[in-house]
């Protein structure tokens, strides 16, 4: 089914 | 100089039950103002974010900012030496290399005290944008926990759909498919109550097993807050009461 996303794709290094 | 008292010391017993599936070695920060960390899984996909006010402590001081590296699976092994109503306090030196741990129960006048190791970690550290929500879930925290334990034995994958009338949460497997539906409920009865508040309608899919992981901290709150947005990650929020805040941010599963 949906391909699992990382959450680097949604929040930058600080 | 650190050290911070808290009296009812199973709330960090349970906080630390509640992130120790998920991540393995943390930075913890200490300032003036409290103790925070945020920390992810190793496959990126999950991150806890946890924040305590230093007003929720019966003593609380951190002369500077501090970071201190632990184990979570080695601070969950030395929080079992705590009784349920011990009273925690931590405690560390500048430029530490261990974290005092003392457990205290003033009825049973025992005490137990280990120094836990510190470790160094070069962790990634994420900025996590102001996100207005457009679908805010207040849940039951025990009603939700047994949702998506339940769909998990029917599937993997959760898709979460809200809008004005309801959140729903559906599967779809090899058994077969279904969903749960939860409409806006202001009830007297305050644990029954599920409160949407949703501005623009939100479907996306999760997988079931993390939120089961976030799951072990309904009992530090009675409610679970689910906050979405159609382009950002699932936050799963749970208030300690005049403590601070766990969160758990979780990527989305996006169809090809």
């Amino acid at each position: 089914k949906g391909v699992q996303k990382s959450l680097g794709t949604f929040f930058k290094k600080s | 100089m650190f050290e911070a008292k808290l009296t009812e010391g199973l709330i960090l017993k349970k906080i630390v039950e509640s992130i120790k599936d998920i991540v393995t070695d943390v930075n913890i920060d200490i300032s003036p103002s409290g103790i925070s960390l945020q920390a992810m899984d190793s496959s990126h996909v999950a991150l806890v974010s946890l924040n305590l006010s230093m007003d929720g402590f019966e003593h609380y001081r951190a002369d500077t900012n501090m970071v201190l590296g632990v184990s979570i699976a080695n601070l969950a092994k030395v929080m079992k030496l705590a009784d349920n109503n011990d009273q925690i306090t931590l405690q560390a030196d500048q430029e530490a290399t261990h974290l005092k741990i003392i457990f205290e129960n003033p009825k049973t006048e025992r005490t137990t005290e280990f120094n836990l190791n510190l470790i160094t970690i070069d962790s990634e550290h994420l900025a996590i944008p102001e996100t207005e929500y457009s679908s805010v879930v207040t849940i039951n925290s025990g009603e939700f926990s047994k949702i998506c334990k339940e769909l998990f034995s029917l599937s993997e994958t959760v898709q979460i759909t809200t809008n004005t009338d309801y959140v729903q949460f559906s599967v779809e497997g090899e058994v077969g498919s279904g969903q749960v539906r939860l409409g806006h409920n202001d009830s007297e009865k305050k644990e029954d109550q599920t409160i949407l508040e949703v501005s623009e309608s939100v479907q996306q899919q999760f997988a079931i097993r993390y939120l089961n992981m976030f799951n072990k901290a309904s009992t530090l709150s009675s409610f679970t807050r689910l906050c979405l947005h159609q382009e950002q990650p699932l936050v799963v929020e749970f208030k300690i009461d005049n403590l601070g805040v766990l969160k758990y941010f979780l990527a989305p599963k996006i169809s090809d």
